[in-house]
């Protein structure tokens, strides 16, 4: 449950700064 | 100064919140006019990974016994929700005019949201952890009260039994917690107060055996025995007091050290 809820946080953290390289032009997402 | 106070939160906050700064401060210096990317993909993994974490969170809320979870974690998954939603309200505003002003004021608020919820439902989740391991510690204090009153080896044998698996699992829940800590002087004292329960363990088992044999020979010294195993056990009730209040501290009660 710990593990799942730690891992399910870092991707929804990475997905955001996605997001933000995305709205910066700076990635292709 | 760290700003978060796990290695574990740190890992997974610290780019987001670096990047959402960089978001802020863009956004405040450029009203520039530029035109907004697609941003309908990017927008969707993020929806994606809140229905995941939300549906975790909410498995983790129902499973868990502690009534504090219960009550905080429902607030920071409806932070994420929110968010979420602000994001794919400004993705299709964008769609529709990828200049929109008010589309961009959503997307910021939806980044730093996403943030402040998943920061909240962390730290939340964190807090509970914290408190199962002082459970633990706890635990081991109500035994280590029961040590005043066992008179024979029997009991005494016994009292061993249960102390020990309770004391393995202090032990090993304080070691991995300082190891995630991010804080330097509160890693030193878990460090310093476990050595000192890890040391003193054998010795108050030797205190509670001497008296026990000076009890039952009817020996001299008896006053003097029991003397030092209530020295010894609370010096250890101190260092696990100890270790649970450093446990609840995080890098935001800085002014208690100053």
């Amino acid at each position: 449950d710990a593990t799942e809820m730690v891992r399910q946080a870092r991707i929804l953290a990475q997905a955001t700064a996605q997001l933000i390289s995305a709205i910066k032009g700076e990635a292709e997402v | 100064m760290p700003v978060f106070h796990t290695k574990t939160i740190e890992g997974i906050l610290e780019p987001v919140a670096q990047q959402v700064e960089r978001l802020v401060i863009l956004h405040e210096e450029a009203e520039d006019g530029n035109a907004m990317p697609d941003l309908e993909r990017p927008v969707q993994a993020v929806s994606s990974a809140v229905t995941n974490l939300i549906k975790v969170g909410k498995e983790t809320i129902n499973s868990s016994e502690d009534a504090i979870l219960k009550q905080d974690m429902p607030v920071a998954l409806h932070r994420v929700e929110n968010a979420s939603k602000l994001l794919v309200e400004a993705s299709s505003m964008l769609k529709a005019d990828p200049y929109s002003g008010p589309a961009r004021k959503k997307l910021i608020e939806g980044a730093r949201g996403i943030l402040q919820g998943t920061s909240a439902l962390l730290l939340c989740f964190d807090e509970s952890e914290v408190r199962k391991i002082i459970r633990e510690c706890r635990k081991v204090l109500d035994y280590l009260a029961v040590a005043e009153v066992i008179e024979t080896m029997e009991d005494l044998v016994q009292f061993v039994k249960d102390l020990s698996p309770c004391l393995t699992k202090l032990s090993r829940d304080v070691d991995a917690r300082e190891k995630d800590l991010t804080h330097q002087f509160h890693r030193e004292i878990l460090v310093r107060c476990l050595e000192q329960v890890k040391t003193l363990a054998p010795i108050l088992i030797c205190s509670m055996k001497m008296l026990i044999q000076i009890m039952v020979k009817r020996g001299k010294g008896e006053a003097e025995a029991a003397a030092n195993r209530n020295y010894v056990e609370q010096r250890m009730t101190d260092e696990i007091n100890e270790i649970i209040r450093v446990l609840q501290l995080t890098t935001y009660d800085e002014d208690e050290w100053d």
